[in-house]
């Protein structure tokens, strides 16, 4: 399995 | 002048050793409504908001928005160097280079104060989209922490399935394989000891036990912990600080590959 970055879901402000 | 108080510093030294593990370095975003810090892990696989509102403190003072990026590690030093019992003063001026953190006994004998350098950080702020949850899980803190630590003998990773009749934590591994259910508390004595189970639709989702198990540092914050979670969203795992915030951990799930 791996692992996706937090980054990824959230929006950069 | 940015000044704020704590009758007792136990609660900011359960704070530190609650997130020293996950982050090296982070920004505390003051203003006149309180505490902010949101920060991710090295690895940027989980995300630390940590919010401490102006009026839970004893004594607090905010003139002019402040952006103090501190190191973890020596802030948790400091901390340690104080009493449970302790009232914890910060203290920063404008656009401070330094933070001081003074210690006062509770006779008033003693008075101890830490000079701390402020680091410049290029922070990355992200903007977390209001979810509704396919299931919201209250448990007692120390259930949900002993559940982390003993899966994590057996594997990596634990999977995580709620449904209205409980939640279910597996782990599986070279070793062997196990499992723990937890059925909704009927009728609880206190509430610090209920499993509660609020559940639109059933989930199932595997996160690292790595991450798990630096969350539940938490646990000291509160008797009860909040998982929040939905397909492929990360999981919310929210410890209350008494009455003056909260702190929630991001976790993005495992994805089979």
């Amino acid at each position: 399995m791996s692992q996706r970055s937090i980054t990824s879901f959230f929006t950069r402000t | 002048m940015f000044e704020a108080r704590l009758a007792q510093s136990a609660i900011l030294k359960k704070v530190l050793e609650a997130v020293k593990d996950l982050l090296t370095e982070a920004t505390f975003e003051c203003s006149d409504s309180g505490i902010q810090v949101q920060a991710m892990d090295n690895a940027h696989v989980s995300l630390v908001s940590l919010n401490l509102r102006s009026d839970g403190f004893d004594k607090y003072r905010c003139d002019r928005n402040l952006s103090m990026g501190m190191n973890i590690g020596t802030m948790t030093k400091i901390l340690r160097c104080a009493s449970s019992e302790d009232t914890v003063t910060l203290r920063a001026w404008d656009n401070p280079d330094n933070i001081i953190f003074i210690f006062e006994s509770q006779n008033k004998e003693k008075l101890s104060e830490y000079e701390m350098k402020l680091i410049n950080m290029d922070q990355e702020h992200l903007g977390i989209p209001e979810t509704v949850y396919s299931c919201v899980v209250k448990m007692p803190s120390q259930e949900f922490a002993r559940i982390c630590k003993d899966l994590s003998q057996f594997g990596e990773a634990i999977t995580i399935a709620c449904s209205k009749e409980g939640i279910k934590f597996t782990a599986a591994g070279d070793y062997g394989n196990a499992n723990i259910k937890l059925a909704q508390t009927a009728e609880a004595d206190k509430e610090e000891e209920a499993v509660i189970i609020d559940m639109q639709e059933p989930v199932k989702l595997t996160f690292a036990c790595r991450y798990l198990n630096s969350f539940v540092k938490a646990t000291p914050l509160c008797a009860q912990v909040k998982l929040s979670m939905s397909g492929d969203v990360p999981l919310v795992c929210e410890y209350q600080i008494g009455d003056i915030g909260h702190i929630r951990y991001y976790l993005a799930p495992k994805i089979d590959d």
